[in-house]
């Protein structure tokens, strides 16, 4: 009862840049995968390499990665993953489930 | 009756930009009066901002990982598992269930059937004056018919002289009144069409939202560090002929600044004319002497951005577009019985009766997910919640991959 709350959401692409079917790919044409955590306080999402055929994500292919602190930022409009990418925050954050 | 009905009520895009969540814009007396008679929840996201996935994975309480629908083509019954959705398990348990409107998403990923008769105890209704959605019946500045983005019309020049949403209220009202006097439980999902676009909605809602008092998102722009592959370049309003008109680049736009104000002033308009509809239909289960022993749901399938981040669209992992409305009405558990009164849901009629105020009781900050909504409705319906699932399930045709909310109706939140 006192873990912290999460929801998590997740979106498909077809590739790193946006594209005429970035929106919404058909299941054969998705590359990556994004996958998010969010809680009150932040949002941490991963941009991960996915294979359609098997379903499968490969957690170690990271294409690109968000992290949004809400009460800063509740607009998400400064992503600090870059500045926090080697932290313990983020370090402990990838080995979620 | 031994059980609880279940008036379950979706949206489609629908953002909680609603006056019970503190929009100070939009107005949404129907909602409101719903939210203040509910237990809201302030925090609550869809698993994957597009309609046929969240939807999939709300009715059946797994996430898309487990459904294995991304997109619009593919049935999970046949893509992953054969998993047993909330109406269905509603319909096992001896309810009527019916579906108004668009519960799920139509087409391939519904089985063109909307899961019927899995989910359903009759077909389901689709208005029929949604055949006319994506045609050209939008008059543009030169008198003509176009297939426009903005679309706010008289409703007596349409074909039939109606709209889908008000075809589907109608619809639900007529189900209402054939069970009012029976004994056995029912569960009646309406799915109303908007504010997704086309925002071809009455043109009376329009007035209001005054253009001059409208204003831009507060972060109209793409963020400078925003990762390319999280940006969604909205195609879906770019093939509208008037916004076509405008030359936006592709991918990152900007779409010109007064009509940014023209799409924010016909979303609030449709969240409105989709809150009339709501009312109507809450006051009509008023009427017939159901909301005493009938809760209501109501949610939306995901959000939608209304120009942050320089977008016009669900398609991400923003708050704005995973972030959605969710209330439930439970009569003597969200307000006590004897505080129903004659009239638990009055008709609000925001046209002419523009001031109006209601104060949320009951509401929970923590974050919550879709997923969370079969066990809970379950749960509160009077039945037994899915076991959790194991991590591998796709055998399992009965199971949530979500928390049954129920003790939050009796506990004060914690953390």
């Amino acid at each position: 009862k006192d873990e912290e709350a999460i929801a998590y959401s997740q979106y498909p692409r077809p590739a790193d840049t946006p594209q005429v079917n970035s929106d919404v790919p058909d299941l054969k044409d998705v590359k990556v995968m994004g996958y998010s955590l969010r809680s009150w306080d932040y949002r941490y999402t991963l941009w991960l390499g996915y294979n359609p055929k098997t379903f499968q994500v490969n957690v170690s292919d990271v294409h690109a990665g968000e992290l949004y602190i809400l009460a800063d930022d509740p607009g998400e409009d400064k992503n600090i993953y870059s500045d926090l990418e080697q932290s313990v925050v983020i370090k402990k954050l990838s080995t979620l489930p | 009756r031994g059980r609880r009905n279940v008036l379950f009520i979706m949206a489609d895009d629908l953002r909680p930009s609603l006056g019970c969540y503190g929009d100070s814009v939009v107005k949404s007396p129907n909602i409101d009066q719903l939210a203040s008679k509910s237990q809201v929840f302030l925090n609550t996201y869809a698993q994957q901002a597009l309609c046929a996935p969240s939807r999939a994975s709300m009715l059946t309480s797994r996430r898309p990982d487990t459904t294995r629908v991304y997109d619009f083509n593919s049935y999970w019954r046949d893509q992953s598992g054969n998993y047993t959705t909330l109406p269905q398990y509603f319909k096992s348990s001896g309810y009527f269930t019916a579906s108004v409107g668009k519960i799920f998403h139509p087409g391939i990923s519904s089985n063109f059937s909307d899961d019927y008769p899995y989910s359903w105890s009759i077909p389901a209704y689709h208005p029929p004056s949604f055949h006319y959605e994506k045609k050209k019946l939008c008059k543009g500045d030169d008198g003509k018919l176009h297939v426009n983005l903005l679309c706010a019309v008289n409703v007596t020049e349409q074909p039939g002289g109606t709209l889908p949403d008000l075809e589907s209220t109608e619809e639900a009202v007529r189900l209402l009144k054939s069970w009012a006097n029976n004994d056995a439980p029912f569960f009646l999902a309406v799915g109303f069409h908007k504010p997704h676009i086309p925002f071809r909605i009455p043109q009376e809602y329009l007035s209001l939202y005054p253009i001059e008092n409208m204003t831009l998102a507060p972060d109209p722009n793409v963020p400078e560090f925003l990762p390319p592959v999280a940006y969604n370049p909205w195609t879906d309003i770019r093939g509208r002929d008037d916004v076509q008109k405008l030359n936006v680049s592709f991918p990152y736009g900007p779409i010109p600044k007064d009509f940014q104000l023209r799409i924010r002033q016909h979303y609030f308009a449709a969240v409105s004319y989709m809150d009339a509809q709501v009312g109507r239909l809450l006051s009509s289960l008023d009427a017939l002497g159901l909301a005493d022993d009938t809760m209501v749901v109501f949610t939306s399938d995901h959000g939608w951005s209304l120009g942050e981040h320089g977008e016009w669209a669900k398609f991400s992992n923003f708050n704005v577009a995973t972030q959605v409305p969710l209330m439930f009405y439970v009569p003597g558990i969200t307000i006590p019985r004897d505080q129903l009164g004659e009239s638990t849901f009055p008709f609000i009629d925001i046209l002419t009766q523009p001031k109006y105020r209601f104060k949320n009781d009951k509401v929970r900050r923590n974050v919550v997910e879709l997923v969370d909504v079969f066990p809970t409705v379950a749960s509160m319906a009077g039945l037994r919640a899915p076991e959790h699932c194991a991590d591998v399930s796709f055998q399992e045709e009965l199971c949530t991959e979500g928390d049954n909310l129920a003790h939050t109706f009796r506990r004060r939140e914690r953390g």
